[in-house]
């Protein structure tokens, strides 16, 4: 594993661990999109079905086992324990035009047909679209909280890390997988806009806000 | 250099 790998890891699970802890601590998912938070637990659902197949390492199931735990305790919070605090009115995009393209594309588009790799290839197409209805919510109410800012940096640089893994990967271990690369490239794309409102405001100790 | 399937990543 290389340092681009692990530290895209690192932003992966801090991005995760942000979102519990902003939630649980102000007992309030406001501003968060339910939505998102449904595909993220999705993606790591059909992903990681290989943890009853195949074994990698112990740091890849416990990693594995850790996000697919805490996709769905978020999920519980903002549709359960929390739900009174849910912003539904402003959480308004349309997943289904994320997920039925998403999974036709896996079955047109995969390196092998069988179920558990076409799975794999959906849950790589949804993972870099699912963050649309998030970012959908926040150009809609035109802010968003501080601490939601750094859960989406964390969560887009996370990607950005792994196209340096690529890279690496293709030049030192002669690897590549383009069905993940192109995924990557184009869910690191999405943020491109978001990167550059959180550097040039919250980073300078303002709130997110968009020009009205 | 070929592609690969081994989703040894997360």
């Amino acid at each position: 594993m290389n340092i681009f790998r692990f530290l895209g890891d690192i932003s992966h699970l801090s991005a995760i661990i942000i979102l519990l802890l902003k939630i649980w601590k102000s007992r309030s998912c406001a501003g968060i999109s339910g939505k998102s938070q449904l595909l993220f637990a999705i993606v790591f659902t059909t992903r990681y079905l290989d943890l009853f197949t195949n074994f990698i390492s112990f740091y890849n199931t416990s990693m594995k086992v850790v996000y697919v735990a805490s996709s769905y305790a978020t999920v519980w919070m903002i549709y359960s324990k929390f739900k009174a605090t849910y912003d539904g009115n402003h959480d308004t995009f349309r997943v289904e035009f994320l997920i039925v393209p998403t999974a036709i594309l896996s079955f047109l588009v995969n390196h092998d047909f069988t179920p558990l790799e076409i799975l794999w290839t959906f849950s790589i197409y949804l993972e870099s679209v699912a963050i649309l209805p998030q970012l959908f919510m926040v150009s809609k109410t035109g802010e968003a909280e501080t601490i939601t800012s750094h859960y989406l940096f964390a969560l887009g640089i996370y990607r950005t890390l792994y196209l340096f893994n690529w890279i690496w990967r293709y030049q030192f271990e002669e690897f590549f997988d383009l069905i993940a690369i192109v995924a990557g490239l184009v869910q690191t794309v999405l943020y491109c806009d978001f990167f550059y409102l959180y550097i040039t405001k919250v980073l300078k100790g303002k709130k997110l806000s968009l020009p009205a | 250099v070929v592609a690969r399937s081994e989703h040894d990543e997360l």
